[in-house]
């Protein structure tokens, strides 16, 4: 299975 | 208010293309660097990062820093109706709920003003850290994007894998499976014609290849594209906007659990 990661999993809220 | 006027105007009719299928509703932010923009796909999974620096422009006049909240399809609907060699010019008076675009012929014998309004629109802004990369590949935009373009009609995703011989654009689908090698070349009779790769580390990561094809819309700006790579992060695909700035897209991998 492969996944589809998000931005937030890797940049933080400003 | 806001003055900024543009002297070769078709680069941000160029701009509005390259982001309007990835992003509906964006803020635009003026400032004393420059006119700027960050905003996600709905998604959260691709992000854009314009920046046009002010000393780009031929007037740039932003007396107080500026957000814009703007429908990226009505923007379009407006710059299209420029012309390609118009200067254009961005106007907003302070606390005014439209901006006013004006499109002035080369020989100014038509000038048209086109005003907009604008929305309130809450937009998460991510912070992103300056980063080391392990591989940085710097190629002709159009060949990037047509690699995107065929791979796009055997798979889903692409798997970018830079090594010492090269970068190999891979996708499997059910008809089949290819794979794109690319290799350096710098014996070119053109600057813009060479594939440069700069590597660190090897570097192997998928993506999917909705959002890379819709990256490369932003083809036209720029005869290079640099996409840089990290096994820690998302993949930045850069487009110069002449020598005024740039157009990032930020896309996050997918991940093998």
């Amino acid at each position: 299975e492969i996944f589809q990661q998000t931005l937030t999993d890797y940049f933080t809220n400003k | 208010m806001l003055e900024l006027r543009l002297v070769q105007g078709s680069l941000l009719k160029k701009v509005l293309e390259a982001i309007k299928e990835l992003v509906t509703d964006a803020n635009f932010d003026c400032s004393a660097t420059g006119f700027s923009l960050q905003a996600m796909d709905s998604s959260h999974v691709a992000l854009v990062a314009l920046l046009l620096r002010s000393e780009g422009f031929e007037h740039y006049r932003c007396d107080r820093n500026l957000s814009m909240g703007m429908n990226l399809n009505n923007v379009s609907k407006m710059l299209r109706c420029a012309g390609n060699d118009d200067i254009i010019t961005l106007k907003a008076d302070d606390g005014s709920d439209t901006v006013t675009f004006m499109f002035e012929s080369p020989n100014q014998d038509k000038i048209a003003d086109f005003e907009m309004k604008l929305m309130d629109i809450d937009s998460e802004h991510l912070g992103i850290p300056e980063a080391e990369y392990h591989a940085i590949v710097k190629m002709p935009s159009a060949e990037f994007a047509r690699i995107c373009k065929d791979l796009s009609s055997i798979g889903d995703t692409v798997v970018i894998s830079v090594t010492k011989e090269g970068v190999k654009f891979s996708t499997r689908g059910d008809i089949g499976n290819a794979n794109i090698v690319c290799r350096q070349n710098t014996t070119v009779d053109k600057p813009e014609e060479a594939t440069i790769i700069e590597m660190q580390e090897p570097v192997s990561l998928t993506f999917a290849l909705r959002y890379m094809n819709s990256f490369t819309k932003a083809t036209p700006l720029s005869n290079t594209v640099t996409i840089s790579l990290s096994s820690e992060l998302p993949v930045v695909v850069e487009y110069k906007v002449a020598d005024m700035g740039y157009i990032r897209f930020y896309l996050a991998p997918k991940i093998e659990d």
